[in-house]
């Protein structure tokens, strides 16, 4: 028999709510139905009752495609291309306030020094209280220099500065940690952008919250259209989140999530495994 | 963005020529959506629209009001009908000292909101004070010393202290003359047993006079089973919404106020410490539906 568009919609109903409920974005998710329905639509079945099975495994396949993402990138190896070059690997890390950029970027560090790269932290975020305390207490405890200038100070310039060092000393890698800013906030974004041209950052890393709803899309959207993003890493994953906001994030941005945040001490950063988060999400 | 989808859905409704099944149910289907969107948990969404079918469709329309009018009546109702009516005020009385504990997931805002909180009391001329318990966030005494030195509000804390409830009680026992004490403690969530378990016995300690549960704006469809978790370790009396100045609508909090049967009290609208408010329920459901 051929599948339908009528009786496939209420099953797509049914997975969108399920899509919805496990904080997948709702206008992605309406978008993924849509594109499920023409791709399903006019498929001959053998058995009319086989037609949820169908639709379950080509909504997986379609996941799967949207989260392994064209542009893949592997962290490691691109830190390594850098070092060949002798020249240090700079990664910017953004996103909206309290998703976890400054405990990621600590996880980050460590991962490297146990790759054997060495590493230097910037602490642009020259605005939130204690922002300067909470880096350089991480890079005390991980035995890596900082590079701070005084609160109020230009967040460019200290992440300007860290570059110097880092290429003075032969450092493998530059962090920069930035304020935590509203996607909504023009001139905090405009700041950012400003920060970007300066540094001239080998990749700009977003941190998403993964128990954000809705505001996941708006966030990356935004992010990208004003600063430009190359990965994501999707932070507090170890909240048994249904990873919904992996699909929201990937399908508006194509970039790829590099890293997951499973807690918050330094070796709770692990790979993303786009299968994983497709299993969680039609459940 | 939101705003505009229910604003259309308004208008649909008002350009129709006779306010009949079809066009109830096709509102219903653009509020669903709406809310959704706004983060609203599913099965509160389905229950909400659910009754306001039945009553925009069955109830009898009450006199000098048109069908339209009353539609949009219920669709209002039976949103405040889980925020409340009036704003439930936090009673803070000079001479009477009240002890405030908030918790909340990490990265919510609470020791932001704890400053500002502060500040909110000060400037109605009561003295507060605030106490670091976060023995585990580096940096979180630090934080909450350099916000309360700005407005010359006593901190009390221990950076290298690993007791939380030792701390608390200390600074208690130092503050018992303040009008409120907020105690800051450590973001959590319900999987981390350990830490559920820590703040239990915090406030068994302590014996707050109010549990206030940090809710981010931004949070998606876990709020309501994460609310549930840290109601079921200690009883929540008020919630605190942050972050409403970025796009997110807030609808986790209707699922907060559901979870744990508590007012939502103040939202906080930006990094300033002057940018927190008292909550307003009719404010909120239109920022809900746009
Ligand atoms: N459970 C859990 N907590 C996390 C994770 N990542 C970060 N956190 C916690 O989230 C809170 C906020 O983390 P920060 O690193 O300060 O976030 P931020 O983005 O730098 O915040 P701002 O600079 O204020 O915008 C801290 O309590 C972290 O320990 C994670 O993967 N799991
Ligand atoms: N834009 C905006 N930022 C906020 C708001 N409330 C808090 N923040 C910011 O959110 C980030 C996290 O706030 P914190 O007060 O550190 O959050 P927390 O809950 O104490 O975090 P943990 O102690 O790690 O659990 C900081 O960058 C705050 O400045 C708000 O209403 N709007
Ligand atoms: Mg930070
Ligand atoms: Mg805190």
């Amino acid at each position: 028999t051929e599948l339908k568009a009528e009786n496939l919609r209420p099953i797509l109903s049914e997975f969108k709510l399920t899509l919805i409920e496990n904080d997948v974005a709702v206008p992605v998710a309406e978008r993924i139905c849509e594109e499920m329905e023409k791709r399903l639509n006019g498929l001959q079945i053998k058995r009319i009752e086989d037609k949820r099975k169908i639709v379950e495994q080509n909504l997986r396949e379609v996941l799967l495609e949207i989260m392994t993402t064209n542009e893949r990138i592997d962290f490691l190896k691109t830190v390594e291309e850098k070092r060949k070059k002798n020249e240090p690997f700079v990664a910017l890390f953004v996103g909206i306030n309290g998703t976890g950029k400054t405990t990621t970027i600590a996880k980050v560090a460590h991962l490297l020094n146990k790759k054997g790269c060495t590493v230097v932290l910037a602490c642009s975020d020259t605005y939130r209280a204690g922002s300067i305390e909470q880096l350089e207490t991480h890079a005390k405890r991980l035995g890596i220099k900082m590079i701070k200038h005084k609160y109020g100070a230009d967040p460019a310039a200290v992440a300007y500065d860290a570059i110097c060092h880092a290429k003075a000393h032969g450092i493998h890698a530059v962090l920069i940690d930035t304020a935590g800013r509203m996607q909504t906030n023009k001139n905090l974004m405009n700041e950012l952008a400003k920060i970007k041209r300066v540094v001239n950052p080998d990749l700009t890393v977003l941190t998403v919250d993964a128990l954000t709803g809705n505001d996941a899309v708006v966030q990356a959207e935004e992010f990208h259209k004003n600063v430009g993003i190359d990965a994501t890493i999707l932070t507090k994953v170890d909240a048994d989140v249904k990873g919904g906001a992996a699909l929201s994030v990937t399908y508006v941005t194509r970039k790829p999530i590099i890293f997951v945040g499973t807690g918050q001490s330094y070796d709770a950063l692990e790979e993303f495994k786009p299968e994983k988060f497709v299993e969680m999400i039609i459940r | 963005r939101l705003g505009a989808s229910l604003h259309e859905a308004l208008r649909k409704l008002f350009k129709a020529a006779v306010v009949d099944e079809a066009v109830v149910k096709e509102l219903i289907r653009d509020v669903q959506r709406a809310l959704l969107q706004a983060d609203v948990n599913v099965q509160l969404v389905l229950d909400i629209s659910k009754r306001i079918e039945e009553r925009a469709l069955k109830e009898k329309v009450p006199p000098g009001i048109s069908r339209r009018e009353h539609v949009i009546k219920v669709v209002y109702e039976e949103l405040t009908r889980f925020l409340g009516e009036k704003p439930v005020p936090l009673k803070v009385e000079p001479g009477k000292r009240k002890v405030l504990m908030l918790v909340g997931i990490q990265g919510s805002g609470k020791t932001t909101a704890a400053a500002k909180l502060a500040r909110y009391f000060q400037k109605r001329g009561l003295k507060p004070a605030l106490i670091c318990a976060d023995t585990y966030r580096p940096g979180a005494f630090d934080q909450l010393q350099q916000l309360a030195s700005r407005i010359n509000v006593p901190v009390y804390g221990d950076p290298k202290g690993k007791d939380p409830v030792k701390i608390a009680l200390e600074g208690l026992r130092l503050f018992n003359d303040k009008d409120i004490v907020i105690v800051d403690t450590a973001g959590r969530h319900k999987e981390e047993q350990a830490l559920i378990k820590e703040m239990k016995m915090l406030e068994e300690k302590i014996k707050p006079d109010e549990v206030m549960l940090v809710i981010d704006g931004t949070i998606g469809q876990q709020a309501l089973v994460q609310a549930k978790a840290f109601n079921e370790a200690t009883s929540i009396g008020s919630i605190l919404l942050t972050k409403l100045d970025g796009s997110a609508r807030g609808g986790g909090a209707l699922s907060a106020v559901v979870a744990t049967g508590a007012p939502i009290k103040f939202i906080s609208t930006g990094e300033k410490i002057e940018d927190i408010e008292p909550f307003v329920p009719s404010r909120f459901v239109g920022r809900l539906l746009g």
